[in-house]
């Protein structure tokens, strides 16, 4: 869905 | 990964690169508040917890230790080893007006009420307001180094690019975290006053003074 953050980002 | 999150990325590594080396080569913290040091290290802290849980890639894993070891390497810059330069009379701004609220807001509002999502949140709050300190005492001295400018320029310019790659995701990706975006409209919203003086001023070789 278009809400789940992945934390890929610094 | 896109290009606006690489150079977003690249040009926060220089400004802590710019701002270690600032200090450690004039073997002075003048004029750097020691506070939002002091938050920054607290940010990337709670914020790279998931270095302990998640693996993400090589890039990330590396850029988050080298922000968090350059962020307790200023922080001990300024309150050891060149303490006698720190400005204390200068840094005054009452860091505890931001992290109560910001603490009490990530327990209000966030996507999961866990405690790595609570100190994510917490993070991603208190980095929107971490540089005031350091602005309200450019703001009391009224003026700063050139190199301190380029420090807070890429600093600045850094959330700015990461708002274009929020926007570059949430285009291609369909992904988007309100959370994220609105602090770092926030926080992009509080250097523009920095902008405005940094390219009017510092671009044409002049200090960037404020008039005091």
């Amino acid at each position: 869905d278009l809400h789940i953050n992945p934390k890929d980002e610094l | 990964m896109n290009v606006f999150r690489l150079t977003g990325d690249l040009s926060h590594l220089a400004a802590i690169i710019i701002l270690l080396l600032k200090i450690w080569k004039s073997r002075s913290c003048a004029g750097i508040s020691g506070k939002s040091q002091i938050l920054f290290a607290l940010v990337f802290t709670t914020r790279y917890l998931d270095l302990l849980t998640s693996f993400i890639s090589l890039y990330n894993t590396s850029m988050k230790i080298i922000y968090v070891g350059c962020a307790y390497a200023t922080v001990y810059l300024i309150y050891a080893k060149f303490r006698a330069t720190y400005d204390g009379n200068h840094d005054t701004f009452r860091v505890e007006f931001l992290v109560v609220p910001v603490g009490g807001l990530a327990f209000l509002v966030n996507h999961d009420f866990s405690p790595l999502e609570i100190l994510w949140t917490f993070s991603i709050y208190l980095e929107s307001v971490a540089i005031l300190p350091q602005l309200f005492m450019i703001s009391k001295t009224g003026e700063a180094e050139t190199i301190t400018t380029h420090y807070l320029f890429c600093l600045g310019v850094y959330r700015a690019l990461y708002l274009f790659n929020w926007i570059w995701r949430f285009y291609f990706e369909g992904f988007f975290d309100m959370i994220a975006i609105v602090a770092g409209v926030v926080q992009t919203i509080l250097y523009c006053d920095f902008f405005y003086l940094y390219i009017t001023k510092v671009l044409k070789g002049k200090k960037l003074s404020l008039p005091a």
